[in-house]
């Protein structure tokens, strides 16, 4: 393991846990997008299911099981504990426009035409794009609270060190997987107009709210 | 193998 992929898998588990912490404290889930949550749970789930069938370490297991796990009592707090703050009329995002193509591009493209390796494709797509109706939300309401933002960008963070990983990857140990490098490009791109708003406005001790 | 190195990361 290099340093990015340590420091990613960290800001990865941050992300997650400040995102339970800030939903737990405030006993709300206001500004946060209940479908984007789904989708990762989504992503978790399709991609782990290589729990069941290999074993790589210790940490990788412990790792998998808590994202899998956060991510399902994130999902519970949000539509079932605090669901009288879920926000679902600003959280109009069509999921649907990304499973399917999702869905159809892991059919189509993958390494092997095998269900638990067309659902970690899938994990891998969906994972790029799962993003979008949190985003899709900030836009539409224009604002987003402080912590959400250190949640977002911690989230973007883990994406963008694991570009540096891949190529110390490809430098050092000759491995390089396409599906996971053009997915993970993908889902940089995604976060560069927040990362931007982030150093701009958040780290200034501003508010992130976008003009209307 | 290179599956096992993709599943590897998280």
């Amino acid at each position: 393991m290099n340093i990015f992929r340590g420091i990613a898998d960290f800001s990865h588990l941050a992300a997650i846990i400040i995102l339970l912490h800030k939903i737990w404290k405030s006993r709300s889930c206001a500004g946060i997008s209940g479908k984007s949550q789904i989708l990762f749970a989504i992503v978790f789930t399709t991609r782990y299911l290589d729990l069941l069938t290999s074993f790589i370490s210790l940490y990788n297991t412990s790792m998998k099981v808590i994202y899998i796990s956060c991510s399902y009592a994130t999902v519970y707090l949000i539509y079932m504990k605090f669901r009288a703050t879920y926000d679902g009329n600003h959280d109009s995002f069509r999921v649907e426009f990304l499973v399917v193509p999702v869905g159809g591009l892991a059919v189509l493209i993958n390494h092997d035409f095998a269900l638990l390796e067309i659902l970690w494709t899938f994990s891998i797509y969906l994972e790029s794009v799962a993003i979008l109706p949190q985003l899709f939300m900030i836009s539409k309401t224009g604002e987003a609270e402080t912590i959400t933002t250190h949640y977002l960008f911690c989230l973007g963070l883990y994406r963008a060190l694991y570009l540096f990983n891949w190529i110390w990857r490809f430098y050092f140990e000759g491995f390089f997987d396409m599906i996971a490098i053009v997915a993970g490009l993908v889902q940089t791109v995604l976060y560069c107009d927040f990362f931007y708003l982030y150093v701009t406005k958040v780290l200034k001790g501003k508010k992130l709210s976008l003009p209307a | 193998s290179q599956e096992l190195l993709r599943h590897d990361e998280l």
